[in-house]
């Protein structure tokens, strides 16, 4: 089973 | 102050019905350059990237920096007062309450004017840093609606695997599979269907069919769609729209076994 990511684990905050 | 004109508020509209399933309050980050807006939904999955720039509008004028915090489904209750002809003007102070949205019909006399309270939003900007896509598919925008409704059906989740054989979005669900495999075409009478698949390296990568169909809701703002990939990293969906400016969604794959 896949497991669904996060955006904010690829972009960080500015 | 801010005063941007639009020639047809069918823009404004069909960017906000596209975004407004996806994302609830957000700011309109306004200055010089035009109207942004980012915002990720409440799951953190996906990213709504929107780019006006000034030159859309005509008239543009912004001072100074302005955020304009607004609920998406009270904006949308205002542009429905709004035809698609319209003309439409959006103003607001430099340290607004609300904003001023006023339609006027090209072709009679009417003029409408509605405000809207404004929220105080504290949202938190994420960087997008500019990525060389290892494939970017440009395909029809109904083309890619429809392969995201059809598979919907079979499945929560399409793999997405471009080689230089083309582009194929495959699912595999309770009932069964399904495949859709697209070749680079190009059509010199009808430029809108060409597919163009530029590929550095091959990809495969795993989304969530839920936000793409979301994503597609977008469909009527652009003829064609660009999908960019690259493994490991989030999916751009991206809707070009006129003068350079654009509506982006990010999503994040899904990965492991």
């Amino acid at each position: 089973q896949k497991k669904q990511q996060s955006i904010s684990s690829f972009f960080a905050p500015k | 102050m801010l005063e941007a004109r639009l020639e047809q508020a069918e823009l404004l509209k069909k960017v906000v019905d596209a975004i407004k399933d996806l994302v609830q309050d957000c700011n309109f980050d306004c200055n010089d350059s035009g109207v942004a807006l980012q915002a990720m939904d409440n799951s953190h999955v996906a990213l709504v990237s929107m780019m006006l720039k000034s030159e859309a509008f005509s008239p543009f004028r912004c001072d100074r920096n302005i955020a304009l915090g607004i609920n998406l489904s009270s904006l949308t209750k205002v542009l429905r007062c709004a035809q698609n002809n319209d003309i439409l003007t959006v103003k607001a102070e430099d340290a607004p309450d609300v904003v001023n949205l006023m339609f006027e019909s090209s072709d009679s006399d009417r003029l409408s004017e509605y405000d809207i309270k404004l929220m105080d939003i504290d949202q938190e900007h994420l960087g997008i840093p500019e990525t060389e896509y290892a494939a970017t598919v440009t395909m029809p925008s109904p083309e890619f609606q429809r392969i995201c409704r059809d598979l919907s059906a079979l499945s929560e989740s399409v793999s997405i695997e471009c080689t230089k054989e083309g582009v194929k979005f495959a699912c595999n669900g309770d009932i069964g599979s399904g495949a859709v495999t697209l070749r680079s075409h190009s059509d010199v009478e009808n430029p809108d269907q060409n597919i163009k698949i530029d590929l550095t390296e091959p990809v495969a990568l795993t989304f969530s069919l839920k936000y793409l169909s979301n994503f597609c809701k977008a469909s009527g703002l652009a003829k064609s769609v660009n999908i960019c990939l690259s493994n490991e990293v989030p999916l751009l969906v991206e809707y070009g729209l006129a003068a350079n400016s654009y509506l982006r969604f990010y999503l994040a794959p899904k990965i492991g076994d």
